[in-house]
């Protein structure tokens, strides 16, 4: 059986929110490493991979590998039902044909739990190779959101370069361009999340469409900040870190001159 | 004009 306690089940709701635009349906992995998903959205653009690791659990219990396949749309649906302070708990059997949803609110004075159906989907795992990133830049999660916000207003695809002087975000659409470019900026008094950080071993340029990482950034309130990682001619990876508790990561595929 | 490539042509099914 799967059993896991999460104190803080407010996170559930943020990592719904951050993949909920992307997917409609997704095999949650129960194993006894965490919780993981993967799932491409529908036109096999973009892939997201998530990891809620068992240490970051207050109580977790898995004896053996289990898919648990939920519709999002409905997960999402019970989910919301909980409090943001609730404790929720998720509990399923070996081969569930229900997932039971335990929600605690704080001051225990109210349990409620929903029960909600699985479904069989086919598994389509990608193998992402472990790459070492020829660019890898850290900036502050709500920069990256509000860049990509300006930039969609004004194209659907954004070139992105990263040299070391830093980051060059450009777009052009029907009524003109727009460039943004983010410096490093590691000696200044910010906190370490308010830091852009550039790391690169070449210069990398590649071109992206807005409308997924526009999606990729509902998982901002999941971390202060994101990397962004960058291989020349492959997909470009765009990390969330959950403090103490794993990660949502989004692959992009990108767009080329044709 | 631009093509979106798909993440099927860099990655493979496991």
């Amino acid at each position: 059986m799967f059993e896991a306690r999460l104190l803080q089940g407010g996170l559930l709701k943020k990592v719904l929110d951050s993949i909920k635009d992307i997917i409609t349906e997704g095999n949650f992995d129960c194993s006894p490493n965490g919780l993981s998903l993967q799932a491409m959205d529908s036109s096999h653009v973009s892939l997201i991979d998530i990891l809620l690791e068992s240490e970051g659990f207050e109580h977790y219990r898995c004896d053996r590998n289990i898919p648990m396949g939920l519709n999002i749309t409905n997960l999402v649906k019970m989910i919301k039902c909980a409090g943001s302070e609730d404790i929720v708990t998720i509990k399923c059997e070996d081969k569930p044909d229900n997932v039971t949803f335990l929600f605690e609110s704080k001051d225990n004075d109210k349990i409620s739990d929903f029960e909600m159906k699985t479904m069989t989907i086919d598994d389509e795992h990608l193998l992402v190779p472990d790459q070492t990133y020829t660019a890898v830049v850290k900036m502050p999660s709500a920069e990256f959101q509000r860049l990509c916000r300006d930039m969609a207003a004004i194209g659907d695809t954004v070139n992105i370069s990263v040299t070391k002087e830093g980051v060059r975000f450009s777009t052009t659409g029907d009524m003109g361009t727009a460039n943004i470019t983010v410096r490093p900026n590691p000696s200044g008094d910010q906190k370490e999340e308010e830091r852009t950080e550039v790391q690169i071993t070449e210069p990398v340029s590649a071109g992206f469409a807005l409308r997924y990482l526009n999606s990729f950034t509902k998982a901002t309130p999941l971390s202060p900040t994101v990397t962004l990682g960058m291989v020349p001619n492959l997909p470009i990876v765009v990390e969330y870190k959950i403090a103490d508790m794993g990660h949502v990561r989004y692959y992009l595929a990108p767009k080329i001159e044709d | 004009q631009e093509m979106q490539l798909r993440l099927d042509s860099f990655f493979s099914f496991s």
